[in-house]
Order: C-alpha cells, then structure tokens, then sequence
C-alpha cells in the first residue's frame, strides 16, 4: 500500500496567467511527481497540488522564486487517510 | 436477516460492502428496484447499476453516476445515500413519486470499481481506471476524458502517465463504453447527472468548445435554480454554467458526449469541499454533503419530468 507520509497539500492561488503556466510546468515535471487535485485553469481559481514529502521544498523554492503566493490545505496527507481508516474500522465494528 | 436499516451511511465503505448493500435494497424494495449489469470493468469485475421503475415499457429516463473518478470517496458514499432516498421516497415523497410514476432512473454508484478498489487497497490517490497502457509503464485512463466528445482535445492529454490522459481512442475503457452502449440502447434517456468532487461547481455543457450549448440559457437557468435550493440546506456556495465557461477546457467528458446525442438535461456535480479537505472529506460530512445535494438533484429530475422533448 502507497503511503503520503508528510506529502502536503498545497493552495496555490495564481496571480496572472504566467504564473498559471508556469503551475502547469511545475505539472509536468515528472521528477516531482505533482499530483494536481484541481488543476490551475486561471487566476480567479485555486489550483491545489499535493507534493510528495521528498520534493516539498524544491516545490515550494519554485512557487516562492516566481512570486506564486500559496498556503498549505493540508499539513500530512497521510495523517488524515489514518483518521479515515480508522473511522472506518470503528463503523464497521459497529 | 441483512438489511439496508443497518448500513451505516455515515462511513465510507468497500467495493463489496456497496455491493453488498445493493442487494439489500433491491430485497427491501423488490417491486421498483432492481439490479441490473451493463458490462465489465477492465480487472472483469461487474459495473451494476440499480434501476428504479414502476413499470410501463421503455418509459424515458434518468441516468445517475458516482466514482468516475475512483478517489472521489465522497461521491460513491453520496450516490448510496440518495439511492436510499429514492428507494424510501417512493409512495411517501410526493416529487420522488410522481417521478418514478413516470420515469425510470438508472444509478451506478461505482463507476469505476477497478479504480475504487485500487483506492482501498493499494494508492488512496487513484483516479483514473486500472487499464494497461501499450509501450507506458503508467497505468489507466480519466474516465471524463474517454469519452467521444471532442476526443483529444485541449483539455486532457496523451500522456499515459498523465492524471487526465484520454485513453488511445474514444470508449477505449469498458467502464465508459459500457454506458455508451447503454444509454444507445436504450434510445430514451433525458438526463444525465454525473457527480464528481470536488469544488462545489454545477456545470453543464460544453467543456470541449467555447461555442455555447444551444439549450445553455435554460441549462443556466435550471443550474441557477438548482445551486440556490442546495445553498439554502447548509449555505454551502456552489458556482454554476459551462464547464469552458467555469473552470476550464475539458475534452471527451461524460456529460459533453451525453448531450451531443441528445441527452438536453447533462450536468455535472463537484461536491464539497472548498479547501479543508479535497478528496479526504471527514465521513462525518457525507450525510450533511448528500443531504444538501439532494434537491438540486431533485430541482433536474423534476425539471426533466416536467419538460418532454
């Protein structure tokens, strides 16, 4: 089973459509494995990514090197799938 | 003795505990609903829709998904619950009634039960189908790209290693040409609704061009309508119109194929969440997220019913 122990969530809210592009490029580079779970489509929408762990902080050195101002949805994927398999052992006992 | 009164709607569930469940409520409610298979997925496993109707013979109809997209846990545990709804409604509810005295409705919950079950088992994260790609070590296609509606346009990618790749030729996938072949055979589907997560969109077609759909003022009108009666459940905000129009361009979706042959009343749902959770929505807000859902699914259903073309 593939666990995201300390993979992070990204809200990345674009400024301009440069700085869309250049989301779609951080897309494509296979080596960070980017995962889009809303992809950038234009400024007045939020993109939110989930970076694997390894890769955090070359991500986050690209966005803040570009000016791509971003917040952080969620902390530790992994943290929330454990609380949602544990959710769902308890109701299954039930 | 099984039975739907014991399932637990507030918790997210496995391949075999929905299926399970359908049985159960096809045995609660033997006079209206039924199970029916229109295909195989990929991995050979059954793809079951459940059919709600009260007779007659090729009675105009409303098709339902959830879990095209395998990760969107949310949108299978929605489809369960409103299946519920329908089942339980009929004969106390007066809209549920009229419709099903009426129309026939078509649900398939897990649309993607290959995808589904790679979710519980090995990858939380997978969206796409589990179909192996020739000459790519990348596995699957996006189910909502698949489709023979502006197939390989802008809007989703060749790339097999790509979350929105389209597959090597439309209805390439067995989960996608199994409703194809459904739908077509069936000659007198109405609406299709098919429910992804997340953002809180109603959208309508199109996604593949910027040309607006020739129906889109009363499409906009119905969305309008729609996300107002599901705001006012819990003020949950949703956006509405074209998929070009709201989000971006999206080639060979669900709904721009449905309603390219004929299907006038095609949306799409994305569920909660705004950006707490995305995909990983608590179990605790399944039912507060179907409950609200419900009557803009009801406002279309309705809508269709009263407008015969």
């Amino acid at each position: 089973e593939q666990l995201f122990v300390g993979d992070q969530v990204l809200r990345v809210m674009a400024s301009d459509e440069e700085q869309i592009t250049l989301l779609r490029v951080l897309g494509e580079q296979a080596e960070l494995q980017v995962d889009f779970w809303r992809h950038p489509t234009s400024p007045s929408h939020p993109a939110d990514l989930r970076v694997p762990f390894p890769n955090l902080q070359a991500v986050k050195i690209f966005l803040e090197s570009n000016s791509i101002s971003y917040s952080i949805m969620i902390e530790d994927v992994q943290k929330l799938l454990d609380e949602e398999k544990k959710t769902m052992t308890k109701s299954r006992r039930i | 003795e099984r039975s739907t009164s014991t399932f637990n709607f507030a918790s997210y569930h496995t391949l075999d505990e929905i299926y399970d469940w359908m049985d159960t409520l096809v045995d609660d409610h033997p006079s209206f609903v039924s199970k029916i298979q229109i295909g195989q997925s990929y991995e050979n496993r059954p793809l079951y829709v459940l059919k709600f109707s009260t007779g007659g013979s090729n009675r105009s109809a409303i098709w339902l998904d959830t879990g095209i997209h395998a990760r969107e846990w949310i949108t299978q545990a929605t489809g369960i619950w409103t299946a519920n709804k329908i089942a339980k409604g009929y004969g106390q509810d007066p809209s549920i009634t009229t419709i099903l005295d009426s129309m026939d409705i078509f649900f398939e919950i897990v649309t993607n039960p290959d995808g589904f079950a790679f979710t519980h088992s090995s990858n939380r994260m997978w969206r796409k189908t589990r179909s192996i790609n020739a000459g790519s070590h990348c596995v699957g296609v996006d189910p909502n790209r698949n489709w023979d509606a502006g197939f390989g346009g802008s809007g989703s990618s060749s790339n097999p290693c790509s979350e929105i790749y389209c597959g090597p030729y439309a209805h390439s996938e067995s989960e996608v040409k199994a409703i194809v072949d459904f739908i077509h055979g069936h000659g007198n589907v109405k609406s299709v609704i098919s429910i992804h997560s997340y953002s809180q969109m109603l959208l309508f077609p199109y996604g593949y061009k910027r040309t607006p759909a020739a129906d889109h003022q009363e499409l906009n009108e119905l969305a309008k309508k729609a996300v107002s009666d599901l705001a006012a459940v819990y003020g949950t905000k949703y956006t509405y119109g074209s998929i070009m129009g709201t989000i971006y361009m999206a080639a060979g979706t669900t709904i721009d194929w449905a309603y390219d042959n004929g299907v006038k009343y095609s949306f799409t749902f994305e569920l909660r969440d705004t950006g707490r959770y995305g995909f990983l929505l608590p179990s605790t807000q399944i039912i507060p997220t179907a409950t609200e859902t419900w009557p803009a699914l009801l406002d279309i259903m309705v809508h269709t019913l009263e407008h015969p073309y």
